[in-house]
């Protein structure tokens, strides 16, 4: 799970 | 992260906490749909499942860390408090959320980024924000009047919304790879959702009446 694609948002 | 998602995320945190304000301080949750709050503990229960596996930064972990801790504070208080309890109107509060919550569970299966568990909570997450208001915009019209501080709470409610499809745009013009469709449809149509509460919400504020909602 990269951070990239992780949703960086709450 | 910009201005207008900080911005964001800064005026969902104050309507929480007006609410957790106006419960502690006025020991009273009238006007207050406690299913709303329910699925506002579920949204951010079912979207922080990366919050232990997946660190993007340290505002983001405490300030998850916040939004499921006041919600389910919230949800406690109006279950549990003997004195916050009484005054919940259970017989106004009938808004059928179960429903609610199957219907964006199915779209979450059949619309997601991938078909991964995290993936498709968090769809359901996004899908469950949307319509979460729901009940409160039906009790809020069952009960006819809307007090000062729910009226403040569904206004930062809706400018948390609006500032974050601002930062999508911003982020849709700045940033070559950002596509997030699911959250960009889902948070229109919440905003959508608000738009009507907005528009009684300025007639009141411009006519100095107190709010009415068509019944």
């Amino acid at each position: 799970w990269s951070a990239s694609q992780s949703h960086d948002e709450l | 992260m910009n201005i207008f998602r900080f911005a964001g995320d800064m005026t969902h945190l104050i309507s929480i906490l007006i609410l957790l304000l106006k419960i502690y301080a006025t020991k009273s949750c009238a006007g207050i749909s406690l299913k709303t709050q329910e699925l506002y503990a579920l949204v951010f229960l079912t979207r922080y499942l990366d919050l232990f596996t997946d660190y993007v930064s340290l505002y983001n972990t405490v300030m998850k860390i916040v939004f499921i801790a006041s919600s389910l504070a919230i949800v406690w208080c109006m279950r549990r408090h003997p004195l916050v309890r009484r005054s919940y109107d259970k017989d106004l509060d009938t808004f059928r959320h179960q429903y609610v919550v199957l219907a964006c569970f199915v779209l979450a299966l059949l619309l997601n980024e991938k078909f991964t568990i995290q993936e498709v909570f968090w769809a359901f997450s996004i899908y469950l924000e949307a319509v979460a208001i729901l009940p409160q915009l039906v009790l809020l019209q069952r009960s006819g009047n809307v007090d000062n501080l729910t009226g403040q709470y569904v206004l930062f409610l809706g400018a948390y919304r609006g500032l974050y499809i601002i930062n999508w745009i911003y982020r849709y013009f700045t940033e070559d790879h950002f596509t997030r469709w699911i959250a960009c449809v889902s948070g229109l149509v919440q905003t959508g959702l608000y738009a009507d509460f907005f528009y009684y919400y300025y007639l009141s504020w411009k006519t100095n009446t107190k709010l009415k909602l068509p019944a």
